[in-house]
């Protein structure tokens, strides 16, 4: 919150559209900006009127440049929108950046529910977080507005000041705010986790932690680097002869090229060469000294022979056979330094293929630190 | 060589960054090791808030999380 107990003192407001974006038709303007207010209304007992002439709690406008308010905008990318704190007069207002390119469902430009959300957490006395999965993070990512719940950061935050809405009806419970995953929670059991040019990559929902040069992880929505591809995945792997990353969830892979998923993903599962009898895979990772894939099902495992594209004889088999010392269901795998990392839960199996050999057994934190 | 354009353009756009989201204050005289310092300075704060290595310095990964698309809510302060 912005502190100082900056909220509205009253739980009916008002909000007036004063004018349009050409980049969208008034009726999606519209409905794109009521569904907008009614993310914060579903949490709180706030109630929005829209009123169409005479000054409203909330004023919504588009406009470039300098609008009259000493904070001019910048052109097209930079700052989207501003909104100002509640108050009497400008308070509560929101200012979109005309210059930009608003849409209500496209990949292409921004989606003007996600922006007016955003901006309307400010209208409401909500600041900035420093959660990047929370609704109220500064900078702009793509989520699919269709889907969208708002994080339970923004819930705590916006209950904070209002309380929770009690009028909810107990036959349709609303879906719980999704979490940001947190690095130092021992329980974490992590989705997948691959190598990416150079740097190690670790999934978990909607969110995966980057570890490049310096050691530090950032943590980041999937969909802020690569908007095509799916949250909760199953299995990742990155194959550095053909620089790609692919992504398995349920019967589906996604092939990533840079911030680009390649033409014609997402394939099925049976076009990894996996047989159609195989419905889920748990883990995955390539090997580049043996040029092979291995995908992991539980306590089992396949290997592909990328060199001559066919599935290995003699699979599936058992992890303990091929891995001696590794117990349980692998849940996420991958190779780094020459070494082979295999997870079971939060528990990480550090195996060397030269010496064929458990190494040693370690916690999460040893390689995505808290 | 010709001096980088390109890092002309970053320096201005650090600068009008720190200024527009971080209070950055124009400090002028000739106290420019201050003003190094208090740049210095927002450039953590920022670096800590996104939850990247805090160095006070623009690396790669901090000038690329300032060029990214964001809200710029105006000071609620400076309003009130």
């Amino acid at each position: 919150t912005f502190g100082e107990g900056l909220k509205w003192p009253k739980n009916q407001l008002t909000y007036r559209i004063v004018n349009y974006t050409p980049d969208l038709s008034q009726a999606e303007v519209d409905s794109v900006l009521g569904k907008a207010l009614q993310v914060w209304a579903r949490v709180t007992p706030l109630k929005f009127t829209r009123i169409s002439s005479g000054d409203a709690d909330i004023m919504i406008s588009f406009g470039a440049g300098s609008h009259g308010d000493y904070y001019p905008f910048d052109g097209p990318g930079g700052t989207l929108a501003h909104a100002f704190a509640p108050s009497a007069g400008i308070g509560g207002d929101a200012h979109f950046d005309e210059d930009e390119l608003f849409t209500s469902s496209s990949t292409k430009g921004y989606l003007l529910f996600l922006v007016a959300a955003h901006e309307f957490g400010h209208s409401l006395g909500l600041s900035h977080s420093s959660d990047p999965g929370a609704l109220m993070y500064p900078t702009y990512s793509y989520r699919d507005p269709n889907t969208f719940v708002l994080p339970r950061d923004d819930v705590n935050g916006i209950q904070s000041l209002y309380g929770p809405n009690t009028d909810v009806n107990p036959d349709k419970p609303a879906p719980p705010p999704p979490v940001t995953p947190d690095a130092c929670d021992p329980s974490l059991v992590l989705d997948a986790v691959s190598t990416l040019r150079g740097e190690k990559i670790f999934f978990k929902n909607s969110f995966f932690w980057r570890i490049s040069g310096s050691g530090q992880a950032e943590q980041h929505l999937i969909k802020s680097f690569w908007t095509d591809a799916p949250d909760n995945i199953d299995a990742a792997y990155e194959n550095t002869a053909q620089d790609k990353l692919y992504l398995i969830k349920d019967q589906k892979v996604w092939a990533l090229f840079g911030y680009d998923l390649v033409q014609g993903y997402p394939k099925s599962l049976s076009s990894l060469g996996l047989p159609t009898k195989v419905k889920k895979i748990s883990a995955a990772l390539y090997d580049k000294n043996t040029r092979k894939t291995l995908f992991f099902t539980d306590n089992y495992y396949y290997s592909y022979d990328e060199s001559r594209k066919v599935m290995d004889k003699g699979y599936p088999k058992l992890v303990e056979q091929g891995f001696p010392g590794v117990t349980g269901k692998i849940t996420a795998a991958f190779q780094y330094n020459g070494l082979t990392y295999l997870y079971s839960g939060n528990r990480v199996f550090e195996y060397s293929p030269t010496s064929k050999k458990v190494t040693r057994v370690l916690s999460n934190s040893y390689l995505l630190p808290c | 060589g010709p001096i980088s354009r390109q890092a002309d353009n970053d320096d201005a756009l650090i600068q009008s960054y720190l200024k527009k989201f971080y209070n950055l204050t124009e400090q002028t005289g000739p106290h420019s090791k201050g003003r190094t310092n208090h740049m210095s300075e927002k450039i953590a704060e920022m670096q800590k808030f996104f939850g990247l290595t805090v160095t006070g310095t623009v690396d790669q990964e901090t000038l690329q999380v300032m060029k990214k698309p964001r809200c710029g809510v105006p000071e609620v302060a400076q309003y009130t």
